[in-house]
């Protein structure tokens, strides 16, 4: 019943592709996605069976129809027989319940009917099916099992213990526990949440998420009461954790920086800004934290007592050499206090800093397949239980500049082609979770 | 024809049943699901 609920309120994501002549983001770009893996056999030209509505019949009959256009797990059907006809093509998610591999319907004994448009197109379908179906592409057997297994396939489960960034100050950590696993995403409630709805969310793969004991083990500024932190030590030197405790074998490994490279304290770089991420701004290593962590400080910032730094990977895309916004014609957000235009050699030379070595960003780009104008589902970052309308608008290696449809471009946000926050058209529609649709611009006489 | 970029695909004999009747016809499906 949920799950219907939600999928009434889901965005109308076809007649808005048709209407804006977009193309949505290909499955296969999103790895952690269900079916990315064998989403490349997914093309235009495809048949299904499906059911046939345009029918006055009672009973559910199905028809054969063919992918005329794919939009991430969305595809545009037309039922066989109607050609070129486009008047009753119809939106819908490969993934859903009801989308069949041709077979289907003889193996489980239901009825094909021809659309009652059409009935009296064709003397003999059977003929014509025969010259259509021959030789085409059909859907895997065992597609919507697969489907089934992506969704469900989680090792976080309700009630699991983590460490998550604490969204009021971002450089400290607070224990955290899953409430809610949609789709790999955890709906986290702090451990000390005093009032209700301090919650946040986040995907499993996410950078923010770690394991029991992680912030005592690298060195991270931790809110947790002495109990936990006296436990921790015993759970990470003598792997002792709890049942429901996130352990680091939930996690992703991390790579190792270039051999003979190391961040130093005081080297310069350029950074994300994680409290405005539409900014990519001059920053420093603030602190080097254990296991190849880093605390990043934003240059000229206001916040007191370090609260704004943030911790990255050393290996994270987030972080960038200097120069790197000036060899991609991008726009480097310079600390507040400059007068004039921002050099780097002018900065460095005054503040006695140098650059962090170039070597150290030696980052592969994968082949993502992103493109500028794709349409996509975005997690909102600044409040990230939302998941919105978005489109590609920049692509520069593999970082994504994510635009929210209807949104002036101050609100886009920078990401990584390989962020588990984005997701493919279809995606939130098949988990059952709101998409929050282009904002709507209200006129002023 | 066999789609050339895969060589995960298979041919398939499929069965349909209309109201005219059952007949097979030879696909393409992908071999993932083996």
């Amino acid at each position: 019943g949920n799950t219907k609920q939600n999928m009434i309120r889901s965005f109308d994501w076809g007649s808005y592709i048709l209407g804006s002549h977009a193309e949505g983001s290909p499955v296969a770009c999103f790895k952690h996605v269900p079916v990315s893996d064998c989403w490349e056999n997914i093309s235009i030209g495809m048949k299904v069976e499906v059911q046939n509505l345009d029918c006055d019949l009672t009973n559910t009959v199905y028809w054969i129809a063919t992918v005329m256009k794919l939009a991430g797990y969305k595809a545009l059907l037309r039922y066989e027989g109607f050609g070129s006809d486009g008047q009753k093509d119809f939106w819908i998610n490969l993934c859903h319940k009801d989308v069949h591999p041709v077979g289907w319907c003889a193996t489980s004994g239901k009825p094909l009917v021809p659309p009652k448009t059409i009935q009296h197109k064709y003397a003999d379908w059977k003929d014509y099916l025969v010259k259509r179906l021959t030789g085409s592409r059909t859907l895997p057997i065992h597609f919507y099992s697969k489907v089934q297994e992506g969704i469900s396939n989680h090792r976080f489960v309700k009630s699991t213990h983590v460490e998550v960034v604490n969204r009021m100050c971002v450089s400290s950590m607070r224990v955290a526990t899953v409430e809610e696993v949609i789709g790999g995403r955890l709906r986290l409630k702090y451990d000390d949440a005093k009032e209700e709805g301090d919650e946040f969310w986040c995907h499993m793969r996410s950078a923010l998420l770690h394991p029991v004991g992680w912030s005592l083990q690298v060195g991270h500024k931790l809110h947790a009461p002495q109990e936990y932190r006296s436990q921790c030590l015993s759970k990470t030197t003598m792997q002792k954790y709890d049942v429901m405790d996130a352990t680091p074998d939930m996690f992703p490994q991390m790579k190792n920086p270039p051999e003979g490279y190391k961040f130093q304290v005081g080297m310069k770089l350029e950074a994300i800004d994680p409290l405005n991420l539409s900014a990519i701004c001059v920053a420093s290593v603030m602190k080097v934290l254990k296991n190849n962590y880093l605390m990043i400080g934003i240059d000229g910032s206001i916040a007191q007592n370090g609260s704004d730094w943030f911790c990255y990977h050393a290996t994270s895309p987030c972080i960038f050499p200097v120069g790197f916004c000036e060899v991609n014609g991008l726009i480097l957000t310079p600390p507040r206090e400059t007068k004039g235009s921002f050099k780097w050699f002018d900065y460095l030379k005054q503040t006695r800093s140098v650059a962090a070595p170039v070597k150290l960003f030696d980052k592969e780009i994968p082949k993502h397949g992103f493109k500028p104008g794709m349409k996509l589902e975005a997690v909102d970052l600044m409040e990230p239980r939302l998941i919105c309308v978005a489109t590609v608008a920049k692509v520069v290696g593999r970082l994504l500049r994510i635009h929210f449809d209807g949104w002036e471009s101050e609100y886009d946000q920078w990401v990584d082609c390989e962020s588990p926050d984005l997701y493919p058209i279809g995606w939130c529609e098949l988990m059952g979770y709101p998409v929050e649709g282009p904002r709507l611009k209200t006129e002023v006489p | 024809h066999m789609p050339s970029s895969n060589k995960k695909w298979e041919q398939k004999q499929v069965q349909i049943k209309t109201l005219e009747g059952e007949f097979s016809v030879t696909m393409w499906a992908s071999g993932d699901d083996k």
